[in-house]
């Protein structure tokens, strides 16, 4: 029975990709069998595994369109398995505008195809429509990545919103798992602050530990690698190592 | 003459909003009449200006579905005027999706609006749909924020496609000013590297100086500030006066 995983917060670059590939990467080095799903049409996750988005001929797109079966566009990347994006993603939210039943496309599209696996992470694009609505009511948790920054703080609101309203129409088993504190200044208050607001204000969790900034990060999707394979040993590796630990 | 700028790149987290709202600021001070707009959902930009998106009445969404003028939606923000956004943008792209001449909403709301404005900045979402759309058709020039990392150097040939097909379809008179090099860590052959070859590949100028990194840009929007009153004389600061002389 596979664990569906959303990894989702509507401001931009606060490691939602990353996330999603180095605790994919992760739980897969702890024996998980992984599914990583990309639903961005900027198809980041797809391409820091080793893809051209560019060149693939079939991603999410045609899966949430009817056209293809997960299966059909499954890649093996490594230790997990990814189902890839491309820009055609840019169309899926107007093509699935007008039909009844638009929200349940993609749990409808798992339903028979990740029994194989124990652990689907979905990487969402930054904002809050169809597609991370989609990824919503299709997982049973979801992984809210914050970057511990005013700006990004103003948002966490707005997703929780979201997710009370997703409980109450379409997912009502959905659950917050918590929340990654990714990319963490830690010698600044500002993030100590901003990481206390959050737990506070909203009680949220927040999984150990936090993830420390480290160029590494950065680096690594220009060799198709997460960090854990880029800088093995590094605080940064073993942080994201930890937090699957903690999930498995 | 207004002259009309959008501030773009879909990649998230790269300082859109950040630029457009410390530019503006710093061309008011260079004795600009400026006008902000805000053409984000998520409405970073008008609650860094101080505002709360969630108390608005009246927003951007307003204008584009045509219910309002552009000046009845325009707020004075100590030394700017801002055309506010707010959660109701986010139903925006929907409304427009069926509707004839879409792409050239915003120009015509800016039509005879903004004759009083030296420049306009417009601050886009992190997509490539129908708001950026509009922001690239309404406007004289992009200037492209740029975090000098792997994940953002792979969003700039899109990105410039998007605005061949703009020339080509909406507004052929539209050009790059160049990129600003945002939260750059000069200290890494990383950000180094990836700025040189999104010079060389593309073509594209580098507005000088590059504003590096620093968490006063973090902190200021907590007090609806930019960091040239938070942080005067900071690196930061300087960095976007720079730029903003060599606009004027
Ligand atoms: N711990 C970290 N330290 C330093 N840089 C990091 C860290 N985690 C991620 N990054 C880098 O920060 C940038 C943003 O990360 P990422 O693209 O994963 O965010 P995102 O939320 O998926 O963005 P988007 O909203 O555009 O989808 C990337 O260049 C990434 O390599
Ligand atoms: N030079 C800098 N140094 C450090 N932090 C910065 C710098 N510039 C911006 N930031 C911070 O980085 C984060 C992202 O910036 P910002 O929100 O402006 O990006 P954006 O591209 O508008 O994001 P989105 O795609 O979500 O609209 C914010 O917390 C901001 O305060
Ligand atoms: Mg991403
Ligand atoms: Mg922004």
């Amino acid at each position: 029975m596979a664990r569906v995983i959303s990894v989702a917060n509507q401001k931009g670059g606060v490691a939602k990709t990353t996330t999603t590939h180095t605790l994919g990467i992760a739980l897969a080095r702890l024996n998980q069998r992984v599914l990583l799903v990309d639903l961005d049409p900027q198809a980041c996750l797809s391409f820091s595994a080793g893809l051209d988005p560019d060149s693939l001929d079939l991603s999410m797109h045609d899966v949430l369109t009817g056209r293809k079966e997960l299966g059909d566009v499954m890649v093996r990347c490594a230790d997990v398995v990814l189902a890839p994006a491309n820009i055609d993603l840019a169309t899926s939210e107007q093509a699935l505008l007008g039909r009844t039943g638009r929200d349940f496309t993609l749990r409808e599209a798992f339903d028979t195809s990740i029994d194989e696996f124990d652990f689907v992470l979905i990487d969402c694009p930054p904002s809050l429509g169809l597609l991370t609505v989609n990824a919503l009511t299709a997982s049973a948790e979801v992984i809210i990545p914050l970057q511990c920054e005013t700006l990004s703080h103003r948002g966490v609101a707005q997703l929780l919103d979201t997710v009370e309203v997703i409980r109450k129409y379409t997912n009502p088993a959905l659950v917050v798992r918590g929340v990654v504190a990714t990319m963490h200044d830690g010698r600044t208050r500002h993030s100590r602050e901003v990481l206390e607001d959050v737990q506070n204000r909203f009680e949220l969790k927040v999984l150990e530990p936090v993830v420390p900034r480290s160029v590494r990060f950065a680096e690594a999707p220009l060799r198709g690698l997460t960090v854990l394979d880029h800088a093995p040993g590094s605080v940064g590796a073993v942080a994201y190592t930890q937090i699957a630990e903690s999930l498995v």
